[in-house]
């Protein structure tokens, strides 16, 4: 069955769906089959795989609101051999509309129960909160939160607040959540912080972080305008090399290699 | 009386704290009373100015709860000569317990009106979403949002969701709430990207976007980790220019200077 993970961290612009995208672009090139469903109403991870966020004739809103199902929304990128499930600006009205609703947490992994069967990795890029959409993805993740860290000083200020946050889901919701790991994101050589930063991380949670650091590389900016993951738009450039590296790093740590 | 602006952009990590903190510290040196309120759960402002997040007595929170009075949690920082009210973790909280209360969006806006006689200034960071703790800030923002735009692909596509945003907030809660103006952050000369997405918003937005443009400049990544606004950490560097001619177009554009 599918492995599930959450792309998670309240902290914005860390790189999230930088990952998220740059990860389901990889292991969908080695063969692996790959559902990237995008939980965020600003449909970062849908606009960087060049879906137009306003003109989808069905979301994962519809999905979390019990309209669609699952495999009905999914979209097919065949370059790339991945299925985008995508987000749409509605999201955001999710979370008011479901609040008095029984069960509203585990929406997504109902949802995605049609789909284990279907793939080998189910990765969600969640908004930059700990609202009901993070906690449903958070709840879906049977195998854990995947959490990029920039390595800059206040994206380590929330880190405890997300951590305790991932307890909360284990206690209450889903028992399975976990952290699958740390990833160290938007790595700069010209300044002491960011090694500070990394060894910081490293001496407080030693077992959690990856060993892959992904550099700062103006090309993983770039990539989403052009409608493409970084595989495709710069596949020599230092990002695609460092998240190729964690593609593996992942696919090995999973026994999947 | 105070002008009271909200930074604002429901996208993560487009440097709204950066500017909140930048800018207060600016105008604090230059003799004007100022008020910043962090109404981010991150509490990143806060930590910006060496506030310990997690032992504050009070916060934005209690007041929000209506358990404080404003002026009963601001912090005096007399280096700087900027008062700051601080977060808490437990701000992420206010959505949930405030979400049947009548009036919940105008709580700060209720709360802020001792201080519009004692500050010139009044700055408030928002978290990155557009939830209760954002439309408080909306809905207080007498004079506008402040939106700072990342110079990246990813930044402007949520642009359209915030001004739709913000025209629902001056529609139903404050017919006031408008766009002071957009400031491009994080501009890159090294890749044509930061270019085309300053050039794309003046096109579309020709009246909104403020003339200062902002570098992107490691000093400002490392400024937070030692407590310091970059007035201080970093004087002479290209960040603190750059901030201390956005204080000038803002004051000079409200007729301050
Ligand atoms: N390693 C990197 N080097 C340079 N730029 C990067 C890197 N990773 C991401 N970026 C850019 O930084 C910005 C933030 O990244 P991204 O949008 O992936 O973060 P996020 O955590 O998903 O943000 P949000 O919190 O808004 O969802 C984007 O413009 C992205 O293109
Ligand atoms: N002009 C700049 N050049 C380089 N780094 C910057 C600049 N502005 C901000 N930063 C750094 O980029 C990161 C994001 O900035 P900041 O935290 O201010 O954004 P934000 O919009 O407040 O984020 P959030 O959405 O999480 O609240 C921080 O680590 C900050 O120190
Ligand atoms: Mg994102
Ligand atoms: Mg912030």
């Amino acid at each position: 069955a599918a492995r599930v993970y959450a792309l998670a961290n309240q902290k914005g612009g860390v790189g999230k769906t930088t990952t998220a995208v740059s990860l389901a672009a990889f292991l969908g090139g080695a063969g692996v089959r790959v559902l990237l469903v995008d939980m965020d109403p600003q449909a970062s991870a849908s606009s960087s795989l060049n879906i137009d966020k306003d003109s989808v004739p069905a979301s994962v809103y519809d999905v979390l609101m019990g309209r669609r199902t699952l495999r009905s929304v999914v979209l097919r990128n065949a370059r790339l051999h991945i299925d985008v499930a995508p987000a749409s600006p509605a999201l955001a009205n999710a979370e008011v509309e479901l609040v008095s609703e029984i069960g509203r947490e585990h929406r997504l992994r109902t949802a995605l129960e049609e789909a284990l069967a279907l793939y080998d990795y189910i990765l969600i890029d969640c908004p930059p909160s700990l609202g009901l959409l993070t906690v449903n993805a958070l709840t879906a993740a049977r195998d854990g939160a995947i959490v990029p860290i920039q390595c800059e000083y206040l994206a380590l200020q929330g880190l405890g607040h997300l951590l305790r946050a991932i307890n909360l889901v284990r206690a209450h919701l889903n028992p399975e959540t976990k952290v699958r790991g740390l990833l160290m994101t938007m790595f700069d050589p010209r300044t002491n912080l960011s090694q500070e930063v990394v060894d910081e991380v490293r001496a407080h949670f030693p077992d959690l972080v990856f060993g892959t650091v992904i550099p700062r590389n103006v090309r993983l900016s770039e990539a989403p305008s052009h409608g493409e993951p970084i595989l495709t738009y710069a596949p020599n450039s230092a990002g695609a090399v460092a998240y190729a590296a964690f593609a593996e790093e992942l696919l090995r740590g999973d026994d999947r290699m």
